[in-house]
């Protein structure tokens, strides 16, 4: 359905617009390491039934690689600012606080909680939903920290956030064609569109409505 | 319990 076509499509814009502007600026002034670390981790759990080769269809699978491949790629570009703009990386780093393991930590006790069968495979996919939701908070709480974002880490977290607000009525959608409820995945999209939901609000009043990008 | 259903989103 169109829903989860846009929410893909948004999915993908985001990791374009990061590649290409680290890419071409060679800058990394506000993004997130520990947040694109923790995306690297999430593609590659989730997608673990790439390598049980059941494969659900060609854009499946070519999306799954593609991501997989993006994450890692926006870690080597980060990764090649450190030598390129050294002083702009070590900002980064000092300012990117967040400890990771308070994240993974709880995301892997929630998986072992919820989960639909206690195989590795599905303990690993609960554990990359639960990821997901908490994965860009890194990253607003660099955002919150420094008060300032540039207008690529504003566009990259609002394409980031559509994303998830876009499967909602995705699931909507299918529950009421399909009869699909798959309460995991609606449970952690709410609760990663939840955490963006400041986010959106903020940049509607000030991106949507001009001039630039503070938070209070 | 294992809803049967099939992990077929991104």
């Amino acid at each position: 359905n169109i829903f989860r076509i846009l929410g893909d499509l948004s999915h993908l814009a985001s990791i374009v617009i990061l590649l290409r502007t680290v890419q071409k600026t060679q800058r990394v002034d506000g993004i997130s390491l520990k947040t694109q670390i923790l995306y690297v981790l999430v593609f590659c759990t989730r997608y673990l039934d790439l390598l049980t080769f059941r494969w659900k269809s060609v854009y499946n699978t070519l999306m799954k690689m593609v991501f997989i491949g993006a994450s890692v790629r926006v870690i080597q570009l980060i990764q090649g600012c450190k030598i390129q703009n050294p002083v702009a990386y070590k900002d980064m780093i000092f300012r990117d606080t967040l400890q990771i393991k308070y994240l993974v930590g709880p995301c892997a006790v929630l998986a072992l909680i919820f989960n639909y069968k206690f195989t590795l495979l599905e303990l690993c996919w609960s554990f990359s939903l639960w990821l997901e939701s908490v994965a860009i908070l890194p990253q607003l709480f660099m955002l919150s920290r420094s008060g300032k974002a540039s207008t690529l880490t504003t566009h990259y977290i609002f394409a980031l956030g559509l994303y998830r607000a876009l499967y909602i009525p995705n699931w909507i959608w299918r529950y009421y064609s399909e009869d699909r409820l798959e309460k995991l995945s609606v449970f952690t999209g709410l609760l990663q569109t939840a955490l963006y939901s400041d986010f959106f609000y903020i940049y509607y009043k000030k991106v949507v409505k001009g001039a630039g990008f503070e938070l209070p | 319990a294992h809803t049967g259903i099939e992990h077929d989103e991104l």
